[in-house]
């Protein structure tokens, strides 16, 4: 289950760096 | 408005100021608002975006961020960025003057103690967009320094020179 909660941490992550990307039109 | 995000996870204390700050600015200033919060963004991002407590929070910062954009629309301070921080660099150095004539005048109050404060929290916010230029940087280093020496006069009853 350690590995599936990192995954789930590391895919909120990068969803946060999209979405502040797509914020500034950088994508 | 925005609705104040709380609590703030103790590892953005550093940033309640400049969240405050937007708030602040949220009627009197949206475009000075969004950049404040843009900047507490990407700020508490790098400083974690790991723990859940700080996931939360940022993820309903980002909320408010992205429909702030949405409200504000074609507004080229947000459309484009170099517009905005003109706009953001112009409102610090206003602060900043105000605050610096009323030093010189030799006028010491709160207002101008908050005047300095806020525009070293501006110009923190001008990072979003690259380094800070070399007379930002001594602007805000003066600011912040002044701030907490007028405060400090003010409270211990001395006059500041």
């Amino acid at each position: 289950t350690g590995s599936v909660g990192t995954s789930v941490a590391s895919t909120e992550q990068d969803d946060l760096s999209q979405r502040l990307a797509r914020l500034r039109d950088q994508v | 408005m925005a609705a104040q995000l709380n609590p703030i996870p103790p590892q953005f204390k550093s940033l309640q100021h400049h969240l405050r700050t937007a708030q602040e600015h949220d009627k009197r200033d949206p475009v000075v608002a969004y950049y404040c919060r843009l900047y507490a963004m990407q700020t508490g991002m790098k400083i974690d975006s790991k723990s859940p407590e700080c996931r939360k929070f940022l993820s309903k910062l980002m909320d408010q961020l992205e429909t702030q954009k949405k409200q504000l629309g074609d507004c080229d301070s947000i459309t484009q960025e170099i517009v905005g921080s003109a706009h953001v660099e112009n409102y610090a150095l206003k602060m900043f003057l105000y605050a610096d004539n009323e030093d010189r005048a030799g006028s010491f109050h709160k207002n101008m103690i908050k005047s300095f404060y806020t525009a070293s929290l501006l110009l923190d916010t001008l990072s979003v967009f690259g380094e800070l230029t070399e007379e930002n940087f001594q602007h805000r280093k003066y600011a912040r320094w002044k701030a907490t020496y007028i405060h400090n006069c003010l409270k211990s009853g001395m006059t500041p020179e």
